[in-house]
């Protein structure tokens, strides 16, 4: 599996550029099905959100295409801030593209630009219309292309990475329908953007590798990061954060209220069954969105708890 | 040495113990509790 | 006026080899830069107000040199001469320095420092010189006022590696780590200072010692929860009155945290820091120091 790995940090130009010349995706809306990151690009691509706080930024990665895979081998950040208020805002940052992609040639990394990644604080792994008519220009013109998202603020609180990677299908394409995706939490005030556009895409299997030497030096920051995380607080960093789902639960819970009301007055035997069935389902969505926050807030207690423990209750 | 570094590490716990702590971390664990109750 | 200039500049040359800087200034002054009647290029004005600052630098001159540099500054943007730009540069943040502007002189001689050329203007620029500036950097950051902003330009002197490699380096760590600096460390700091950077004040201490009394007075901030004056007067070698006093200066001006109690004679240092994030700083420096203990362990075979 090591060597396997190692293997795909190699750059075959000739095969890639035969790939661009058959272009399998053009006629298969649902060709890619995969999307392999390496771990550096991983790493990057999240420190890249984290910095940027509650302020979305984009950056461009680097990579290949093998099969229905799309393998992103590096990442690097663009001079660029908000990306969700104007379509392509990457055109703000076209020199410094150009002027990258030049460089990268000039010393020998020979991957072509092949996604986009920007980040959601706190609002979850999804394309809201703007990114979905990017994602579109972009494969357009770019292909191969894909878009990824990501969200620094619920990595924190989860205790995992948040992250996405979609494709949009062309404009006039009607996806069969699909499984519902694994469940996340949208905020009230984003849930409209969420729910118009959710069918113009698709989201890909994620998985990771890393060659021998990022295992290696994974394995000796491991020996250190034990520190990091029994000093960090995801309670005190995570708390505008928090603040805003509980304000969201509150106000998802109030429109659920008033609607049950609304349907209790007119007479529960005239609702029709598939009604009755979505408003048992928006208050099951409000009960999980609940349960989410409140497991996340426990988990942080108890680390201080522990923490208390184990530095506080000693005394010489 | 190491006997010195071992007896430093020891005399720098409790990591802190001061009031005000002891009133954030209760708020703290207050306001967690309260979220179950009210999630429950 | 065109002859009257040539021989202005000549006599200066002359004043300047025999190292009379402020009379070959004074004659280069005379030269009327705004003449209606010749046709001057920005390029001419700016030379000649950079090396007017230049010579009352020579003689310490801050003020007229000021006068000159900030002539300069309107012409600079235009320059497209680079040599000349790095002298305006260089005069500029040397103005700063003798004016005891010692925050902005530091930026400035970093921004120096930075240099990516090698060569300017037909003149190599050799390493020794990049680090001078860089020394002077470092040197007029520990001058200034202690506080927030020297804060962030120590962070970025201490993050750069280039400063380990200076002979000034230990002072540098210890002031950006906020420990006490004893008396020999100071009079060793003092010795490389140049004569504006040890002059009397108003109240007859020198820069220095302001400077390093306000610092130890900020690293005492860190340590103590609170402190009488007498013991902070010991602690910085000064009465208890002027320990007092320097403290409610720097309250006032916002660069420490704190308030005085008059009547006992004691001040309480705040800290802007939460308590439970303090508790994780703490956290984390009984993990290194725990790190610390097994890496000596493993080292002796144990």
């Amino acid at each position: 599996a090591v060597a396997d790995a190692d293997a795909m940090y190699q750059y075959d130009e000739v095969a890639q550029a035969g790939i661009q010349q058959q272009k399998p995706w053009v006629d298969v809306p649902h060709y890619f099905k995969n999307v392999k990151i390496s771990a550096l690009a991983l790493l990057k691509m999240v420190v890249h959100a984290r910095s940027g706080g509650t302020i979305e930024v984009m950056g461009l990665m680097q990579g290949k295409t093998d099969g229905d895979t799309i393998i992103i081998m590096d990442a690097f950040a663009l001079p660029v801030e908000g990306t969700e208020t104007r379509v392509n805002a990457q055109a703000d940052a076209y020199e410094y593209m150009v002027q990258y992609a030049q460089t990268n040639k000039q010393v020998g990394r020979l991957e072509n630009v092949v996604g986009w990644y920007h980040s959601h604080p706190g609002y979850g792994c999804w394309l809201s219309g703007i990114d979905v008519s990017t994602q579109m220009l972009n494969q357009q013109y770019q292909e191969p292309f894909l878009a990824v998202v990501i969200d620094p603020t619920r990595t924190v609180s989860a205790g995992k990475v948040e992250i996405g990677a979609f494709r949009t299908y062309p404009m006039d394409y009607k996806p069969p329908d699909e499984p519902p995706s694994e469940y996340q939490t949208i905020p009230l005030n984003k849930i409209e953007d969420f729910g118009v556009h959710y069918k113009q895409y698709y989201s890909l299997d994620i998985t990771y590798f890393k060659s021998t030497l990022d295992s290696h030096l994974l394995d000796l920051l491991w020996n250190k990061y034990w520190v990091n995380t029994l000093s960090s607080s995801p309670l005190l960093g995570n708390r505008d954060y928090v603040a805003g789902q509980v304000s969201d639960l509150a106000e998802k819970l109030e429109q659920a209220e008033t609607q049950l009301a609304h349907s209790g007055r007119i007479g529960g035997f005239f609702m029709p069954p598939q009604r009755k069935k979505e408003e048992e389902s928006q208050l099951a969505k409000i009960t999980r969105d609940s349960s989410k926050i409140t497991v996340e807030q426990v988990h942080g207690l108890m680390s201080q708890v522990i923490k208390d423990i184990l530095f506080n209750s000693v005394t010489s | 040495s190491l006997l010195r570094q071992i007896s430093s590490l020891v005399r720098r716990l409790p990591a802190i113990d001061s009031t005000k702590f002891q009133d954030d971390f209760l708020m703290e664990y207050n306001d967690t509790l309260l979220m179950t109750y009210l999630a429950t | 006026e065109e002859q009257v200039s040539i021989i202005r500049e000549g006599l200066a040359e002359l004043y300047e080899n025999e190292e009379q800087w402020s009379k070959a200034a004074q004659m280069l002054s005379g030269i009327d830069l705004e003449s209606g009647i010749r046709m001057l290029d920005d390029t001419y004005k700016l030379e000649k107000c950079v090396k007017i600052s230049l010579l009352y630098l020579e003689d310490d001159d801050a003020i007229n040199a000021e006068t000159y540099i900030k002539k300069a500054s309107f012409l600079v943007n235009n320059c497209k001469d680079e040599a000349l730009n790095l002298q305006y540069k260089v005069c500029y943040a040397r103005i700063l320095d003798l004016k005891r502007k010692f925050l902005e002189a530091a930026l400035r001689y970093y921004e120096l420092s930075q240099l990516e050329k090698r060569e300017v203007g037909g003149r190599r620029i050799d390493e020794d010189e990049l680090q001078q500036a860089l020394t002077a950097a470092v040197t007029c950051t520990i001058l200034a006022a202690a506080g927030p902003q020297r804060s962030r330009v120590l962070a970025t002197l201490y993050k750069d590696e280039r400063c380990s490699k200076l002979k000034i380096y230990p002072i540098l760590q210890k002031v950006y780590l906020e420990r006490i600096l004893r008396k020999p460390e100071v009079d060793a700091f003092s010795e490389e200072l140049k004569p504006h950077q040890k002059a009397l004040l108003p109240d007859n201490s020198t820069v220095l010692d302001r400077a390093m009394i306000e610092h130890n007075l900020l690293s005492a901030s860190k340590l103590y929860t609170n402190i009488s004056f007498e013991e902070l007067g010991a602690l910085l070698g000064i009465g208890p009155q002027k320990a007092e006093k320097i403290a409610a200066r720097m309250i006032s001006e916002d660069r420490m945290r704190g308030s005085i109690d008059q009547v006992e004679g004691v001040i309480h240092f705040e800290n802007d820091i939460e308590e439970l994030q303090q508790w994780d700083q703490q956290i984390v420096s009984i993990c290194q120091a725990l790190n610390d203990v097994l890496d000596s362990m493993v080292k002796k075979g144990m």
